[in-house]
């Protein structure tokens, strides 16, 4: 890009929505293989999707965070982000901050791979998302992959890791809770320039949503 | 809002890829 476009204020734009753009299909794979959620209505699969969406980004973020240098590390160490950034993308630092505490927390937990996934499956089929018709149908998926969870930790996870481990995943997700409306908050005022939504990705438009049309 | 609900039509395309 031409140099001065480096010095705006919001030259990581682009490049940030295609990373969460490519993220966002991800999330959409992840979700198809959960047992059950291809079994719900498309409005429901829809509603799940777009709500949970930047909690699993987040979540499935963590794996790429270093707690040496508090960065994410994209396609080999030679690629990092840091919160800077991530606020020439348009974020403030009252969202970078609490997501870097909620990443080093979540680092910190020391997650087998197993429960990493299945905390992401809870996080996606939660029942209280809205817009969502068949909530009990929802609840009795993520009910079911919680019991998995648990039993997992009970009989694969070792001493002192497992101690309150469960409560201590169920934790992370109202952390993502609030994340997730923060993102919103500041997502909503910057698609609501249109010199910015035009940078975003029609995927992001779609799941984001987009307060221009 | 009701044209956003009536639409999404990239993650019905995504949902529906690859499936049988």
């Amino acid at each position: 890009p031409p140099m001065d476009i480096n010095f705006s204020p919001f030259s990581m734009l682009p490049h940030l929505a295609d990373l969460v753009s490519y993220s966002i299909q991800k999330v959409i794979g992840f979700a198809k293989m959960i047992p059950g959620f291809r079994d719900l209505t498309a409005e429901d699969q829809i509603a799940l999707l777009k709500s949970s969406a930047i909690e699993i980004i987040m979540l499935r973020s963590n794996q790429s965070f270093s707690l040496e240098d508090m960065a994410w590390s994209c396609g080999g160490n030679e690629f990092k982000y840091q919160i800077n950034d991530v606020t020439k993308a348009g974020h403030s630092l009252e969202l970078l901050e609490p997501l870097v505490k909620f990443q080093i927390g979540l680092k910190k937990l020391d997650l087998h791979e197993e429960e990493h996934v299945l905390l992401m499956g809870i996080c996606i089929l939660s029942p209280d998302r809205p817009g969502l018709q068949d909530n009990s149908l929802v609840e009795s998926l993520q009910d079911r992959l919680s019991e998995v969870l648990q039993t997992y930790i009970l009989c694969k996870h070792p001493p002192p890791g497992n101690r309150l481990l469960y409560a201590k995943m169920i934790q992370k997700l109202a952390d993502l809770r609030s994340l997730n409306e923060e993102h919103s908050k500041q997502y909503r005022c910057l698609s609501f320039k249109p010199e910015h939504s035009m940078q975003l990705t029609p995927l992001v438009l779609e799941v984001f949503g987009n307060e221009i049309s | 809002k009701k044209k956003e609900s009536k639409d999404h039509q990239l993650l019905r395309y995504l949902l529906d890829k690859d499936e049988k």
